[in-house]
Order: structure tokens, then C-alpha cells, then sequence
């Protein structure tokens, strides 16, 4: 991927950079008990590990504890989240959260008009919850991270020859370093 | 506020996947 043209620490009076290392080690750790449960899988790799960025630590944990979730609960069963976290080329962090669920463009097309409200829990209403827990966890983390200066970016479908409503979603986090 | 409004959304439509992936599996 290609670093965004600007990527910069927003200067917040007494901000505390924190590891995404170690908030990202504690977020898989957490998560993977559930995903062995539903049979799915959480996978982190850490090109670098101690990578320090430029946003207070609860809402870091916040904004990714909504993307990896998401993730995991747009995959079937024996699906599988990736995540890498690197050094970016121009500075700062790069968080890649890849999986294998649908292609999001697609669905929140087909379930942009549901309502949001009880009639979720009906059995056959998986796909309206999917597309809500996607627009609503990446609408919060964007308005999070943004306001520290983070750069986000969406690709869905990620793979370009899946099938129609395939090809999971590959979410970019560009973190400013202190 | 809104913000608040989408995070319980999150957590409502989490809850009810999780519990859609369980009834599933239960049934393979």
C-alpha cells in the first residue's frame, strides 16, 4: 500500500502516545478465545514490534477493538482475520485488518435500507446485522482516529476476481507517530 | 450523542451475529 500524502501527529495538550504493539497483542489475545468458539481465526503479525503512535491508548483500543470484531463476525466458519502492523514508508504505523467475509460495498448496498431496531434478532436478518455492525464500528473508529490525524482506508471487495458478493474487506489504519 | 448512539449499534448487532453463528454451528 501507498502511504496518504499527509500524515501527521494532531498536537493535543498532554497527549500520551501508547504502543499499538501492545494494544494490538492484547486485542487478539482477548478476541481469540470467541473466534476458537465460532470457529474462526485471529492471526497477528508484527513486522516490528514497540511501534509507538500518537493517539491516547483507550481510544486506540476503542476504534480497533470495533475493526478487528468487525472482522471476525463477517467471516463464516473456518474464516480467517490477518493482521499486520508495520512501519510505514513515510513514517508512522501501517495496521492492515484483512479478511474473508463478503465484499462490504456490495452488501451495504443490498442492506442500506434496513432499519435499524428490534426486528434484528429475527434468525434470517445475519446479512442487515453485518452491514450495520460494519457501517456503524467503522464510522466510530474513523471519527476516533481521525481526530488524532490517522488516516483510514477501506477495500472491498479486497480480492478483485471473487465472485459477485465475495472477496472480503481489507481496512488500512495510517497511525502518526509522536 | 451520536457517536454513542453507533457504538451501541455495534455492540447490539455484535450480539445478535454471535448469537446467529452459535445457533449455526450447533446445527452442523
Amino acid at each position: 500500500p501507498m502511504p496518504p500524502p499527509a500524515l501527521a501527529p494532531v498536537h493535543k495538550h498532554g497527549l500520551r502516545p501508547c504502543s499499538v504493539s501492545d494494544v494490538l497483542v492484547d486485542l487478539v489475545e482477548a478476541v481469540s478465545p470467541l473466534a476458537h468458539k465460532q470457529k474462526r481465526a485471529v492471526e497477528l503479525n508484527e513486522l516490528i514490534q514497540s511501534l509507538e503512535v500518537a493517539i491516547e491508548e483507550p481510544a486506540l483500543r476503542q476504534a480497533l477493538s470495533n475493526l478487528i470484531e468487525g472482522a471476525l463476525l463477517r467471516t463464516q466458519v473456518g474464516g480467517k482475520v490477518e493482521i499486520v502492523s508495520m512501519r510505514a514508508p513515510a513514517g508512522g504505523t501501517l495496521v492492515i485488518i484483512d479478511d474473508d467475509g463478503p465484499d462490504m460495498h456490495y452488501m451495504t448496498q443490498m442492506h442500506s435500507l434496513t432499519p435499524f431496531g428490534a426486528d434484528l434478532c429475527s434468525d434470517e436478518m445475519v446479512e442487515d446485522n453485518m452491514a450495520w455492525n460494519f457501517i456503524a464500528g467503522l464510522t466510530v473508529a474513523r471519527e476516533i482516529l481521525e481526530s488524532y490525524g490517522c488516516v483510514v482506508r477501506v477495500i472491498s471487495p479486497r480480492t478483485k476476481d471473487a465472485a459477485l458478493g465475495a472477496g472480503g474487506t481489507r481496512v488500512e489504519l495510517w497511525l502518526p507517530s509522536t | 450523542d451520536t457517536l454513542q448512539q453507533l457504538q451501541d449499534a455495534v455492540y447490539m448487532t455484535k450480539a445478535n451475529i454471535l448469537h446467529y453463528n452459535e445457533e449455526k454451528l450447533k446445527k452442523i
